[in-house]
């Protein structure tokens, strides 16, 4: 695609044009779809990653869920492309892609990165607009049926962490959750991508109570953080996301889970605030580097624990 | 977007007690500030690790309101637009 750098931030139309030329470029491994369409009319799309077979089970991944986390849309980038260009050449990829699908969601909140790339740099949620209210927007990572709205999340249309003014009220959320629910059968993994802070958290946000699964998603949320630490020493925190960071009610990482997907991770990517969003692009390789290592350490796991 | 972060800062403090954090609130409450991490002034407790950008014409007094309360805090961006600036490797896009 002209333009596009998997080592570059992308604005909105060089990524939809990408989604198109790798889906093109690679048809027996790739195909995109759209699952909805943001608030401002622009269609989400969708890449399903993995060799074509039957009853195979997925994991899902999305990035982009806060307009101002850009090193999130690169990572999505990072991995379709490692993966593509992988497949037949590095046997553990080629397992991945031959046993399990990936479904990629590129950007979540398309509205909201559009308008950090023409309006503010430093804009974090939708860009729907509150009924009753001048200001614009709600949090899509309060906006989910997890817990909605009960702790760590704001009813005021203004604030930062605005719940919104119903669960999955926003289009782009409702987009997500409807095409989870109708994949229920075959999605064993939620992955969620976000910045920064450099943090590997898991569920539950809206509860200090500990998920069924505690033990098992500790033991991999260690393993995973030494993968991330493997190449550049990336420190990384992990635990259930109320009592590692602080408790926040209507996240996605929390509603997967309670749909019954037992491997739900929410990545907090590069760095710990020397930059915060504006991470430079200089870091995007090794950030995506070392982040993909963690992926693929996940996915290995719940290809070898598959429900 | 030219220089719409012109002198604009990110600051970083780590609240030692409830009055730090109340503090907090008050300046969230008075000044335009957009917390980084944690997401939101509520989600502040004590000990936590708070990151906070100012606009360029209130951030001398959000100093002064730091140092009056005995507030530690880092300047962790001073110029918000040269980070931005810097994001990119090239201004060639």
């Amino acid at each position: 695609t002209s333009g596009h750098s998997y080592e570059k931030y992308n604005n909105w139309d060089t990524i939809v044009a990408w989604t198109a030329d790798i889906a093109a470029q690679n048809p027996d491994l790739v195909s995109r779809s759209v699952i909805g369409e943001t608030y401002e009319g622009r269609p989400i799309y969708l890449l399903k990653l993995g060799k074509s077979g039957s009853n195979k089970k997925a994991i899902f991944l999305d990035c982009g869920f806060h307009a101002r986390e850009w090193i999130s849309p690169a990572f999505c980038q990072w991995f379709v492309k490692e993966a593509v260009e992988n497949y037949g050449k590095d046997t553990a990829v080629t397992t991945l892609l031959d046993k399990l699908d990936f479904y990629v969601l590129p950007v979540v909140n398309i509205d909201g990165y559009v308008y950090t790339w023409t309006n503010d740099r430093m804009w974090r949620k939708t860009r729907s607009k509150n009924a009753g209210s001048i200001c614009i927007g709600t949090d899509p990572n309060r906006n989910l049926d997890a817990g909605w709205c009960t702790i760590g999340a704001s009813k005021s249309p203004c604030s930062a962490t605005y719940c919104g003014s119903a669960p999955e009220s926003e289009k782009e959320t409702k987009a997500l959750a409807d095409f989870i629910r109708g994949h229920l059968s075959t999605i064993k993994a939620y992955l969620t991508i976000h910045s920064y802070s450099q943090l590997l958290l898991f569920p539950y946000s809206y509860t200090y109570d500990l998920p069924k699964n505690y033990q098992e998603l500790n033991s991999i949320a260690k393993a995973a953080s030494k993968e991330l630490a493997s190449l550049y020493n990336t420190k990384y925190t992990y635990g259930p996301g109320a009592e590692t960071i602080y408790p926040a009610a209507g996240g996605s990482d929390d509603w997967a889970y309670d749909q019954g997907i037992k491997y739900s991770f929410t990545f907090e990517l590069r760095d710990t605030g020397r930059y915060g969003f504006l991470l430079p692009e200089s870091q995007i390789k090794p950030t995506c580097e070392e982040t993909l290592l963690a992926v693929k350490y996940i996915a290995n796991y719940v290809l070898e624990h598959l429900y | 977007q030219d220089l719409a972060f012109d002198r604009q800062k990110v600051f970083r403090v780590i609240p030692q007690n409830d009055k730090q954090v109340e503090t907090l609130n008050f300046l969230a409450s008075i000044m335009e500030v957009d917390f980084w991490q944690p997401d939101s002034v509520t989600l502040v407790k004590p000990k936590m690790q708070v990151d906070f950008r100012v606009e360029a014409e209130k951030s001398f007094d959000v100093e002064g309101l730091l140092k009056e309360s005995g507030i530690e805090y880092q300047v962790l961006i001073d110029n918000l637009q040269a980070a931005l600036d810097a994001q990119f490797d090239s201004k060639v896009r």
